[in-house]
């Protein structure tokens, strides 16, 4: 799976996610990336996209909850992508990407990794694996 | 106001022995998609246009787990699904089931702008695709070796899984077979849905 979300300069969100599934999957299986408020997300708060395991992000409601967490409790990016990683995932491996509508970027996994990249207006530039 | 700000994945299934060159691929490879992404930004591109554009590059590599380079069903083939949303108005378009379509997240977005509906699955997809006049192309130009190896392991070990890694504990499978395995633990974890 790959995705990538994005704010612009004028504070719009984004969020893209696209996959081949899992392998050895059975026909017709689909998994949570082509599943708005699952696999992908985008409001005027946040843009989120996933990876994993596709039955457990779909439990979880995983990339709108990122965006609830923050609407409902007030939650920051980074804090709200913790707490939906820590409480939302059961026994699922996943992981996810965020940018919030203030230009922040946030990432959280339980998988041994994620391959995953980061730029921030300001010089900000990451990448990283594990 | 903050400035612009960009992310991309490319998949959370990363096998713990990944050689020292393969992760410098991916850096590489990840590295290039941000500069791509922040050049659009650059340029003052809107946020949906630079996520298709990164996105698109993802899937023509097949480094990763879509589009090109797509991990493999139980019959050897590719199915691909994306979606893409746009957050002002939360507009959204989504497609599963895709099996010549060369960009699925492109074909997501004509959902998105040229359609009346937020999601497209397999023949109807197929066909929205034709009428939007998509780059087509057959389903082997998705098919890898490496994932044509890894289906057979996964098979070996009668598993799922969610990433390149294969289990050792399914490597050499003992001679009942072990129940169905998704990533590694019994399917059985997942029954709830």
């Amino acid at each position: 799976t790959v995705g990538c979300v994005v704010v612009d300069s004028e504070g719009r969100c984004a969020a893209a996610t696209s996959t081949g599934g899992l392998i050895n999957k059975k026909v017709g299986r689909i998994g949570d990336s082509p599943l708005i408020g699952l696999g992908t997300y985008a409001c005027d708060v946040c843009g989120v996209s996933c990876t994993g395991e596709g039955e457990a992000i779909i439990r979880g409601t995983l990339a709108r909850e990122v965006a609830a967490v923050m609407e409902y409790k007030g939650l920051g990016l980074q804090e709200a992508v913790n707490y939906v990683i820590e409480e939302r995932l059961d026994e699922g491996q996943a992981g996810l990407i965020a940018v919030s509508s203030k230009g922040e970027v946030a990432c959280g996994f339980n998988t041994t990794g994620m391959f995953r990249g980061f730029a921030t207006e300001d010089g900000f530039m990451e990448v990283g694996i594990w | 106001m903050g400035g612009w700000a960009i992310a991309v994945h490319g998949g959370a299934g990363v096998d713990p022995d990944l050689p020292l060159h393969r992760q410098d691929d991916a850096k590489k490879f990840l590295t290039r998609c941000l500069d791509l992404g922040i050049h659009a930004l650059r340029s003052n591109h809107s946020a949906i246009d630079v996520v298709e554009l990164v996105v698109r590059e993802l899937e023509n590599d097949p480094l990763f787990n879509s589009g090109r380079g797509s991990a493999l069903t139980e019959d050897g083939t590719v199915e691909m699904e994306a979606s893409i949303m746009d957050g002002p108005k939360r507009r959204c378009g989504a497609v599963s089931g895709l099996v010549t379509v060369k960009n699925p997240i492109s074909l997501a977005r004509l959902v998105m702008d040229k359609s009346p509906h937020s999601y497209l699955a397999f023949s109807g997809a197929e066909k929205f695709a034709r009428q939007q006049g998509v780059e087509l192309v057959s389903n082997d130009y998705f098919i890898t070796e490496g994932n044509v190896e890894l289906l057979q392991l996964a098979k070996e070990a009668n598993g799922i899984w969610l990433d390149r890694r294969v289990p050792i504990e399914t490597c050499c499978a003992s001679v009942e077979t072990p129940p169905l395995q998704m990533n590694g633990v019994p399917i059985s974890v997942y029954t709830p849905e």
